[in-house]
């Protein structure tokens, strides 16, 4: 059955894109067929699978405007590796909030646009922008679960709290069976202080501690690298410590499957 | 004559709200009077400042909503520290874009709530969430200029030309007098490969050499601890490189403002 995962954060710069590519990536290694959705503006998921947005080719802009009727057949990319495929973002998706905001049903149009192939994949990858807004109102509508990459940085941990007070509202109003499957801690320096005392929140919190992974992603100037060069870690570099927290993530991810 | 100033990048988590915090701060270390515009839901300039966002006192999404006709003075709070005063935010501003959506002059709303007490301060530093949307676009109509913090990772550098032509476009249609005054190097760790690239990329691309500042902020767990405690690095650990960084980055801010 098709796990639809939503990445979500509205603090900046906790790692969500980063996780969607590595997950994505390390879940093929596993042999499972992963679909990448980016619905971020700034196509840093589409970039970082080293494919530059191109106003010639439909996005999931198109996708959700409902362009033309795309099929989202044509909207699919292959990306250089077996098993992973892109739906890519385009700036234009910038707009899409201002333009859907009397729009029938507009927190469904993801959903809908996705519904044909959705069953095609084991896994499907949803990128979402630092915001809490109609975009990742579009990819809550349609998930079948939420994974929060979380900084350990006290910012970061402030914001969980409405994080799970919109999924909530999502569940009560648009998609009843969605829930956090997950907290990862992200960009953990354990050398340090705060990262320590984050980790702790993390750990004893009442709402979040069932929901902690064992596995957390150390800060590893490989991932910033794999950034640069368009492609996921656990491909780039192999025995760094990006790829090796990456793929034991996606063990950890897989073996909740079964629960 | 008032600098108001707006820190700006639609990337999350290149410290634009560490950057207002301690800019502020160590501006009134140097004998200048600061306000600090949180126009940020999630708040982390207010928290960052000591001051938890409160039901019960008005914020700067009264402001824009003028509701009850708040007087700007009511809003305004004094921190712990002279000469330096906030306008909170507040979890409501993030319905303020859709409240907003039809109404008339929505991008001037944040200009005209501070008319009447612009003039009261040498420098008034704005905090803004990471997108290009209506919140940050009424910064953009009130600031004089732009402050952009660039972590030195592609995706936050990736992230500098749509900003740019966002500026470009306010200029041209709300606020003629607004340029991007500066764009600050912040994260930086110069023994990682990564840092040095994107360094190089912005001291020798076209449009941006001549903005970035000679003081790059680097990576310094103290700055992360100071957010924990509620207080500007600069005030909290004295000596630290944080407290240095931004130190240094006021003075050079100062002395632009005289060219
Ligand atoms: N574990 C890590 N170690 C080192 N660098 C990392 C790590 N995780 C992420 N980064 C880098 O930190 C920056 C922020 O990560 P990323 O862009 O994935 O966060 P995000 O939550 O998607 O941000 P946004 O909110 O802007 O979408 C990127 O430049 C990325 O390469
Ligand atoms: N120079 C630095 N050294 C260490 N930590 C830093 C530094 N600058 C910022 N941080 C930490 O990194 C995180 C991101 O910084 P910050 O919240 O200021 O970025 P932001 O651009 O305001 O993010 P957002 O886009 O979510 O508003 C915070 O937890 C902050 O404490
Ligand atoms: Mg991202
Ligand atoms: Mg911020």
């Amino acid at each position: 059955k098709t796990r639809a995962i939503a990445v979500a954060n509205e603090k900046g710069g906790v790692g969500k894109t980063v996780t969607v590519i590595n997950l994505a990536a390390a879940l093929t290694l596993a042999n499972q067929s992963v679909l990448v959705v980016d619905m971020d503006p700034q196509a840093n998921a589409t970039k970082g699978l080293g494919i530059l947005p191109d106003d010639e080719r439909p996005s999931v802009y198109d996708l959700i405007m409902n362009n033309d009727r795309k099929a989202v057949e044509e909207t699919i990319l292959a990306t250089k590796w077996d098993g992973l495929q892109l739906i890519p973002s385009h700036v234009d998706l910038s707009g899409a909030e201002v333009e859907l905001v009397d729009a029938e049903g507009r927190e469904n149009r993801l959903k809908e646009a996705l519904a044909p192939i959705v069953g095609n994949y084991d896994f499907i990858m949803m990128d979402t922008p630092p915001s809490l807004s109609l975009l990742t109102v579009n990819v809550f509508a349609c998930a079948s679960e939420v994974l929060v990459p979380c900084q350990t940085h006290p910012y970061a941990f402030g914001a969980l709290a409405e994080l799970f007070d919109t999924i909530d509202a999502v569940r009560e109003e648009i998609n009843p069976g969605l829930f956090v499957s997950g907290i990862i801690p992200t960009l953990v320096d354990l050398r340090t202080r705060v990262a320590n005392v984050v980790m702790q929140q993390l750990k004893t919190d009442e709402r979040y501690r069932n929901l902690v992974f064992n596995t957390a992603i150390r800060s590893n100037t490989t991932i910033a690298e794999s950034a640069e060069v368009g492609k996921p870690v656990v491909f780039y570099r192999r025995g760094s410590y990006g790829a090796i927290d990456y793929n034991d993530l996606a063990d950890e991810l897989l073996a909740r499957s079964t629960k």
